[in-house]
């Protein structure tokens, strides 16, 4: 059974999309199969993988409220090991249309489920990890990823609003494992954008380690240009500059998830 | 009539609120009356003053969906010249009541006419200008400040990510434009998180000011960490370090939209 792992937080610019980029693509270097599902209208993790945004075809969209099907939708070896569902920009419109529409929670859940499920797919095209990058926001494409997934990974940026968002973040999870989802866990919190030489990056890590404990990755993903310039290259870190300091940190944090897997 | 300003970009994280919380500072400081207004369910804004979030007290949601007075929810005075309409938690279930409400794009703009009409207010009390901090996204929120308001200020981190998401800003400023809002202008482009020392800097600036053109301020705000040390003290930066270049980009910031003020 795959896991599924939603990358979130409310709060924007925290490096939602970085993580989720860049870990799917170590993960894949580990072959591990690996999927990941853009839900942001944004569609930054589809163009950080070099993939079109604006070229007519069927993204996200489709999936959960025109009901195409997962192969339809699907881009696969983008990476060895890794396949990609891509946004567009018709996905703006889908919070208000996954308003009118029934189980409009669960709409990524049975699309997913269907495609996952042992009955669908052969032995060698299952996947080990699904990850679904969210948009800056509790609305419900990020409550259907929630719902979607098993865990969730929280991208934290070292600074002060993104240490005030993390309360509503924990609260709106566990409203959904109430609600909708009893099997949601935390996968565990990552530090970053962390910048060595500032006193707010120490106070942000001490306070979260100090109350979050285990739930916070050893790794700590450090500010490093390198990480804000592969985008434009449209490749994840480790095909763009794999001797940098982000590079080694999102691999290191492949390596904790991998782990982290295991035990659970 | 006061300058109704939305501070805008459904790119998360680009400084919108830093943005919005130093102008309408550096604004009061020149003694011009400012409003403040927190569209965002995050709070930041709020806090960003120092204001408890959490308290128990009337807050946006009760301007624009119970249709609470503009005198029951501004609160005045934060800092000399200067009000603020505070957000709160409660906005978050603002996206999905609004949609089920008639005039559901023109709550605030509605909220606002009846407090700033010369009829209501005596001469004195009535504002300069008026920002809005809106959220990481082009919902309802967002949607109701662009009508609100006669021009949009886009903060624009300088990034691969943040310049992608230009064009989808700009688009739905057209339509809200074309549909609900015609005297809707752009008020300006200012670059943040300027960092000298990379490339990318360089490169989004280059791109930015050859499309843009005058339309982007001549101000540029740098990457400074005193500006993301003031929210912590609930302070905006004039009156936590004014001698540093954060503070000094703000103050030129808002030298020059009072001169385009006089301009249109
Ligand atoms: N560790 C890092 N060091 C330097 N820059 C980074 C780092 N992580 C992310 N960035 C850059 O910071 C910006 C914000 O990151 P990103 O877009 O991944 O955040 P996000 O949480 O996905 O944003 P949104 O809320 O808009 O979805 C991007 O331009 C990205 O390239
Ligand atoms: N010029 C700057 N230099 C350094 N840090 C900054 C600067 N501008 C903003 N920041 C910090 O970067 C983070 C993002 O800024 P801010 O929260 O203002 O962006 P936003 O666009 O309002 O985010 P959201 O999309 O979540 O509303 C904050 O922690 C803020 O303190
Ligand atoms: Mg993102
Ligand atoms: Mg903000």
């Amino acid at each position: 059974m795959a896991r599924i792992i939603a990358v979130a937080n409310q709060k924007g610019g925290v490096g939602k999309t970085t993580t989720a980029v860049n870990l799917a693509a170590c993960l894949a270097a580990a072959e591990k199969r690996t999927l990941l599902v853009d839900m942001d209208p944004q569609a930054n993790a589809t163009s950080g993988f070099g993939i079109d945004r604006k070229a007519q075809r069927l993204t996200i969209y489709d999936l959960i409220i025109s009901d195409a099907s997962f192969e339809q939708v699907v881009l696969r070896g983008i990476v060895p090991w890794l396949d990609v569902i891509p946004s567009g920009v018709n996905l703006a419109g889908a919070q208000v249309e996954l308003l009118q529409l029934e189980n409009r929670e669960n709409r990524l859940k049975r699309a997913l489920s269907a495609a996952l499920s042992p009955l669908m797919m052969a032995d060698e095209r299952r996947y080990d990890v699904v990850l679904i990058d969210c948009p800056p926001s509790l609305g419900l494409l990020t409550i259907n990823a929630l719902v979607a997934a098993r865990s969730v990974l929280v991208p934290l940026q070292c600074e002060y609003y993104a240490l005030e968002g993390l309360e509503q973040l924990l609260d709106t999870v566990k409203l959904v494992r109430g609600a909708l989802n009893p099997h949601l866990e935390i996968e565990g919190i990552v530090l970053t954008m962390f910048d060595g030489r500032t006193n707010l990056s120490h106070q942000v890590e001490t306070e979260v380690r100090g109350f979050f404990g285990e739930k916070v990755y050893q790794t700590v993903i450090p500010r490093n240009v390198r990480l804000s310039e592969a985008p434009s290259f449209g490749k994840p870190i480790v095909f763009y500059d794999i001797s940098c300091t982000g590079a080694l940190a999102y691999i290191n944090l492949a390596k904790e998830v991998m782990n982290g897997g295991e035990e659970s």
